[in-house]
């Protein structure tokens, strides 16, 4: 997964995603495919949440999937969250949950519980932040004002980290794969890299929702697991979605 | 131009979008999914159209799974425990879920196993 939020020089802000799933779970030697990664494509919907006939939140999804992993409240805030990988992960969260202990979140319930009850950026923020999971994931963040972004770095039980946009740094962007932005990503997967230096060829004053997708056009950022691509941004209350694929030659992951 | 060794990189893409050419396949279609309605019957309208696709997924993890364990003791395993495991879900996922089983006629444990499957994954 890739997941950017950045602000333009204007005070917009932008975010969006790829949805990369399926890693080793099937190879299709034939089309030179991940098997579960296209067989979610089809299941791809956008999703208007709505409780007395007004939306609440819109999402990109698999349908099936009752949690959220991309999602937007209009003129609040936007959410996504990639995977993150840990030797204390989802599995001793659900043995603990099989033997009884069950205070904590599964990961896209609590997004979706966000989504559909946070009303403020900030109060999203300390919930991603607090509230105990039973795997860690990376939660990204776009706010409705200026210099409100965030990537949450979450293990099972903390919020190991939490980086924000600083305009006077010249922070105006932050971009999530999956591994811990104060480390190095594997040298086999390294798509923060290419991700980072098309948004620094973009610049600050070109940044918007087509410059964001040729970011997430570009190979390896866009790669064989890549099922979906989500562009939102809040002060429009706006999503949009499309199915991707990714020509040979082309990672697979 | 891009190189044609690992990782494949290229130059930064431009004029993708709007989105066409070979990386684009598909815009995303819209369903509303009405909050006001019981948790079970939510999903009724997005299950009923895409219960062929939700059907064909998950047969290609019991595929994946009958690879490792040709038994099928693992896909009896996640029948039999996983629909025990539905009513420990919080509310409303429990419900909503037990409404896309009975939407699509898919088996309860193995569509409990799609909703978990991010925390089931790191195993």
């Amino acid at each position: 997964c890739t997941s950017v939020v950045a602000e333009d020089d204007k005070g917009n802000l932008f975010h969006g995603r790829n949805l990369d799933f399926g890693l080793f779970l099937g190879w299709d030697v034939k089309n030179k495919s991940w098997t579960v990664s296209e067989k979610l494509k089809p299941l791809v919907v956008n999703l208007d949440f709505r409780r007395n006939n007004q939306t609440v939140f819109k999402s990109t999804n698999f349908a099936g999937y009752v949690g959220m992993l991309t999602g937007i409240k209009p003129h609040v805030f936007t959410l996504t969250m990639n995977e993150r990988f840990s030797l204390d992960g989802g599995y001793i969260g659900i043995l603990e949950w099989i033997l009884g202990q069950r205070d904590g979140m599964w990961m896209s319930f609590l997004t979706r519980s966000v989504l559909e009850n946070a009303n403020s950026y900030e109060e999203a923020k300390t919930r991603l932040a607090q509230t105990k999971m039973l795997a860690p994931a990376y939660f990204i963040l776009g706010g409705n004002s200026t210099g409100q972004g965030c990537i949450i770095t979450r293990s099972r039980l903390l919020s190991l980290d939490v980086l924000e946009i600083d305009l006077k740094l010249g922070r105006w962007y932050v971009l999530e794969t999956n591994y811990d932005h104060w480390k190095e990503p594997l040298f086999l997967d390294d798509r923060r890299t290419p991700a980072m230096k098309c948004m620094n060829q973009t610049t600050q004053p070109k940044m918007s929702l087509k410059t964001m997708y040729d970011v997430l056009s570009t190979k390896p950022v866009l790669n064989k697991l890549t099922t979906y691509t989500t562009l939102m941004q809040v002060s429009e209350g706006s999503l949009e979605a499309y199915i991707r694929d990714c020509p040979n030659p082309c990672m697979p992951w | 131009s891009a190189q044609f060794i690992p990782p494949f990189t290229e130059d930064c893409r431009a004029d993708m979008y709007p989105p066409n050419g070979p990386t684009f396949r598909a815009a995303v279609g819209w369903y509303t999914v009405d909050l006001d309605l019981p948790p079970s019957k939510r999903w009724t309208a997005v299950i009923t159209e895409k219960k062929t696709d939700l059907a064909n997924m998950i047969e290609a993890i019991k595929d994946l799974a009958n690879a490792f364990v040709p038994s099928g003791r693992l896909i009896e395993l996640v029948d039999i425990a996983l629909p025990l495991m539905v009513n420990t879900l919080p509310d409303p996922f429990g419900e909503e879920i037990k409404g896309i089983a009975a939407a699509s006629g898919l088996p309860l444990g193995e569509v409990v196993l799609f909703n978990i499957f991010y925390e089931v994954f790191t195993v």
